[in-house]
């Protein structure tokens, strides 16, 4: 098992070799893996050796090596199927966004509850009602579902997917989820990150 | 000087307090502030201590008195005026999202380079062209820049942004910005939220 400060670090060490492996460079230092995580080269080393996975002293780390050795650890080898419920700003955002397929997301299908949406097709995919959700769910082996409804809906529809046989659940409405313990939630909250910042500012 | 630790809670707490005062809830208990953060009810009162912040036991928190006594400690009671940079799919949803505004957030303007943005008024803000925009932070007292422009352009707008005397940075383009010290950067990286979830669920 992953210690969960390293596990925080290695999606930070994935983006800056993925960016390497994009331009095409041959070694990534643990300076450069460093400073995408905002720590120091020393920890990287430490972090990396876990997994075996060996740089050169004054070289770095190979880039197509790395990659893949990091693409295993997280589990980013396989594609999961997921499902976004709540197709507005947000949910929106991110079903036109091409940044999560390398991380192996493959958004299937979405749903809302707004009966001019359903129908559409928006970022490539149909528009479903939300009463449609559990056979389509069933029909298919959908593993995550992407919560991007508002607040006072998100527990119905948490409660709806873990229903139709959802193992995971990625959540960005600002409100915990009751579901039962053999469901994952991964839990945004972009405010936090603003309470965050503007705490050191008045600082 | 607020614990990383503690400060990394505080946004659950604050978030639980004011859904309860929008419901007009008198009393909050530490096991509701416990289950919004995810952590267990001893850690949320010894965390509160640390602020003079006294609950009642077996009653829980005045609901009034701990949402103020957060919003000093997390620097929320002052407005912090931000301008937006990418008014894209991402910066269009923040944008128009009214939910960062009792964190203290008031966007005023946003900037973009596609020519066919500038003029327009989107979340009902003007969009400004990126060359205009040395000049009119400077004219208004901004502290805070918004980057929601792609990768390969965060950097020169970073920069930009910190020449014209930004002292914050909130940061959604998945790459390492590189600031003077006194800057402060907050980044947020949601591939690396999913990339957790999926680690999780390879288990
Ligand atoms: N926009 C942002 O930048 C932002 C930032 C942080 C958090 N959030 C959170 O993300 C969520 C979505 O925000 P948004 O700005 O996209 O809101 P939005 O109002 O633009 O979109 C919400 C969508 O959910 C749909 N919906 C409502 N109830 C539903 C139900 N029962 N079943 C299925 N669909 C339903 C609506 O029809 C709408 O299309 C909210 O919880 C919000 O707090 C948004
Ligand atoms: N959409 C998402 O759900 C999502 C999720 C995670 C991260 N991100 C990150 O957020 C950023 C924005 O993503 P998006 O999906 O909104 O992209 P987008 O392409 O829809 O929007 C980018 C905007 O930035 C503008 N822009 C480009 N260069 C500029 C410059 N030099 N100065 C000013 N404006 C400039 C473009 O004209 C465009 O309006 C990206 O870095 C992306 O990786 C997006």
């Amino acid at each position: 098992k992953v210690p969960k400060f390293t596990l925080k670090r290695l999606p930070y060490y994935y983006r800056c070799v993925h960016n390497f492996f994009e331009r095409e460079e041959e070694y990534v230092s643990s300076e450069d893996l460093a400073k995408a995580a905002q720590v120091n080269p020393v920890q990287v080393r430490r972090d990396l050796t876990l997994f075996k996975a060996m740089g050169i002293p004054g070289v770095g780390y190979r880039v197509p090596v790395l990659k893949s050795k990091l693409e295993e650890v997280l589990g980013l080898k396989s594609t999961n199927e997921a499902v976004l419920i709540g197709v507005g700003k947000l949910g929106r955002a991110i079903l036109e966004y091409p940044g999560f397929e390398r991380y192996g997301l493959n958004i299937i299908a979405s749903f809302d509850a707004d009966p001019v949406l359903v129908g559409k097709r928006i970022g490539n995919r149909e528009v479903f009602s939300i009463q449609e959700l559990p056979h389509i769910i069933n029909r298919l082996n959908i593993k995550v579902g992407i919560v991007t409804v508002p607040s006072q809906a998100a527990q119905y529809v948490a409660t709806l997917l873990v229903g139709s046989g959802v193992k995971a659940i990625w959540n960005f409405a600002p409100v915990s989820l009751e579901v039962p313990k053999h469901v994952i939630v991964r839990n945004e909250d972009l405010a936090a990150g603003l309470a965050t910042l503007f705490h050191h500012l008045a600082d």
